[in-house]
């Protein structure tokens, strides 16, 4: 089955969370939510990313001192899996 | 009389945090001069 619906809520949960311990960095916040737009729809209907997702909820809502730590693994997790932009290159 | 309070040290600055934070806004700064 899809996680596309699971992962999504997860995921407004997560940014919701982060955004108000990252208040001094606000420039933060965007970047994790354009990573997410980024991520191939594969991905981010996996049960990999809800995976990742709930480990990251459930570590910030525990250890809010390592809100950055959370964050960017999950950056670096939708890094890697970042949708290849196909290049239109006409000769 | 007053006792003088001597506790200025920040409980909640991780280390692993900091240097995560670190990495995090170089990556944006470099984003974004790349855009």
């Amino acid at each position: 089955g899809s996680f596309k619906a699971e992962n999504e809520r997860l995921f407004a949960e997560f940014l919701e969370c982060c955004s108000r311990l990252t208040e001094e960095h606000p420039e933060v916040i965007p970047f994790l939510a354009s990573r997410h737009q980024k991520a191939s729809a594969e991905f981010l209907a996996s049960a990999e990313f809800r995976n990742v997702l709930g480990r990251c909820l459930t570590r910030v809502q525990s250890k809010r001192s390592k809100v950055y730590v959370y964050i960017n693994e999950l950056c670096t997790v939708l890094k890697a899996h970042t949708q290849r932009r196909k290049l239109a290159l006409s000769s | 009389g007053a006792v003088p309070v001597e506790e200025e040290e920040e409980d909640d600055d991780d280390p692993e945090n900091r240097i995560a934070k670190k990495m995090l806004l170089e990556e944006i700064k470099a984003n974004l001069s790349s855009d």
